[in-house]
């Protein structure tokens, strides 16, 4: 499995509609400060169900959502696409691609499609059970996180090694 | 279930010993299991001594030496529990050239079991990369796209 | 007392608009007292907005951005209140090469009426120093003193 | 004022005694990872009154004093010099130049002098008071502290601006 593509739109800085094709191996981001690129890791997160706005660097729902600029004026919703490669199918699932979206409104109303077909954020939260993405898993490290593995107390770090078991 | 804890904790403390010393050309460091009676409310202690100097607590490292050793904690735990993709938003942005060096060989082989995307503002991290992607912003505050050729 | 607080806040608030705007080269910064009516207990509360972008909460900007804020405040404090030194250690980390250029150049006003010692990885900060000064370590764990001559 | 020189000996990774003699201006310190650079800072900070082991990065006050390693064994004193230009006489003192020493041994034993004659840490913490050096001061800032200016809550901003009014 390994991710294809995110599309991003109206979320945070991403008001244009954006799409990312990666490819297997290491794939590098870079630019200038305040671009957007740790949005892109904001994104994923929140696709993938988080939903601590605290972890997206936010502190309300509404922070998401691209909030207009002096060139532009905000919008009324946020989406974001991840498309996985699951020819190999380790999520349980038949399709050999896997396409996951979540929008949201300012109004606060979710809507969570698999595959198209809307679905619960239980459902795209317990898909991700036990890959080690999504929810306490290891694979998402924001920026200036990799310093909380030293510093997190030993019974914290044990928390995180028993979602990897 | 406080089996399978103790048998990923074992490989992981194993692989662990062996990534540290890859990382920074030496030293040791373990992963220990700070109450090894009671399991399952045990927390997990790091333990890192780099190459030639005196074991210390972890507070007395370097920023760039405390970098290099949760970098290869993480590297331990998806060598042993690979994930599909790992996204990495600059975290190797405190060590120097020389740790850049042994860092970016290491993700190298890290991606061939997981695919890597690093967010990153170092020349070294971008000279390994197999794709390159360029984030820009207009001066409408509109984040866009830019494709970056890979000039090998 | 509290009038004294109170000149020196006003001092450092009106230096802080300009000097976040000399380093972002446009945008917006206020230091707000959050309690305009008990002085004695209000807190001091900052807003940034990097150029071109809409006001929002401090812990969505970048991390760049945040550290050019916060180096923006401690310029606004040396500037109105200038101590014999300061000490800064790689308070520049997570700048783009576009902003330690602003920095540094901030930086060359602020060491003339405050010495400056500051430990760095970055080039473009070595590049204005007045002198330069390298720490190595022998394989003893000791740590040297090497002087670095400075070719401009 | 400007700081002319420090000397450290014993202090941290310091085991051989270094003096490094600072200009006016900007004095740029360069290395590697883990070669002592930040040790510097901490030893500025300490002999200038620092008392909260947290903040110089140790557990035990016995942490400041040189370890030994693999090729050295542990020393039994830290010792770190300041000596600063006082020819405009900010520090209330007649000397046109100012030595301050402070001394720790395994025992726990501390020593302090000012120009070579003993006086105690109480001395140096006042002599500093509102320069904005030392304790609560704003003129050093340690390694990944800068964030600290932004995330501190309004009320712990106010207590650092009444340092420096
Ligand atoms: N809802 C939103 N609407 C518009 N802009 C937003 C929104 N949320 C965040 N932003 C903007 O996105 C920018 C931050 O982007 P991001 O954190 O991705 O930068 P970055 O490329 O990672 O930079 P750095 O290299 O400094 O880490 C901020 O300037 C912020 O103003
Ligand atoms: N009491 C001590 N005895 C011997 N060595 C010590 C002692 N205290 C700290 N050290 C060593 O000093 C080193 C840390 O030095 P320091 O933090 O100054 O590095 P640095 O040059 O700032 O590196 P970086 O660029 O990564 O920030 C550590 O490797 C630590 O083991
Ligand atoms: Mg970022
Ligand atoms: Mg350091």
């Amino acid at each position: 499995m390994y991710l294809k593509r995110v599309e991003l739109q109206g979320f945070k800085s991403f008001a244009d509609r954006i799409e990312i094709e990666f490819q297997p191996g290491i794939n590098a981001i870079v630019g200038p400060n305040g671009s957007g690129k740790s949005n892109i890791t904001d994104a994923i997160r929140w696709v993938l169900g988080e939903q601590s706005i605290k972890t997206l660097r936010g502190s309300k729902l509404e922070d998401v959502i691209f909030a207009g600029s002096h060139g532009r004026r905000p919008m009324g919703m946020a989406e974001v696409s991840i498309i996985l490669d699951n020819s190999d199918h380790l999520l349980p699932l038949e399709y050999s691609e896997v396409c996951i979206t979540r929008r949201v409104f300012r109004s606060g109303e979710s809507e969570f499609y698999l595959n198209k077909v809307p679905c619960r954020l239980k459902d795209i939260q317990e898909l991700f059970m036990d890959t080690g993405i999504g929810k306490d898993g290891y694979s998402i490290i924001s920026q200036g996180e990799v310093d909380e593995f030293l510093i997190s107390r030993p019974e914290e770090r044990r928390l995180m090694f028993e979602e990897t078991a | 279930m406080e089996e399978m804890f103790l048998n990923t904790f074992q490989r992981v403390k194993v692989e662990f010993q062996k990534v540290f010393v890859e990382l920074f050309g030496g030293g040791k460091a373990e992963l220990i299991l700070d109450d090894g009676e009671n399991l399952l409310d045990s927390g997990i202690e790091i333990i890192a001594q780099p190459p030639g100097k005196k074991l210390q607590n972890l507070t007395l490292l370097s920023g760039g030496e405390r970098a290099l050793t949760a970098i290869a904690l993480l590297f331990s735990i998806l060598n042993i529990k690979a994930t599909p993709f790992c996204i990495l938003d600059e975290i190797e942005a405190a060590l120097d050239d020389a740790n850049i060096d042994r860092f970016t060989r290491y993700l190298k082989k890290v991606s061939g079991h997981t695919q890597v995307i690093i967010i990153t503002h170092r020349k070294g991290t971008m000279e390994v990369a197999d794709a390159l992607y360029g984030i820009a912003m207009e001066e409408t505050a509109v984040s866009k796209l830019i494709t970056v050729k890979l000039e090998d």
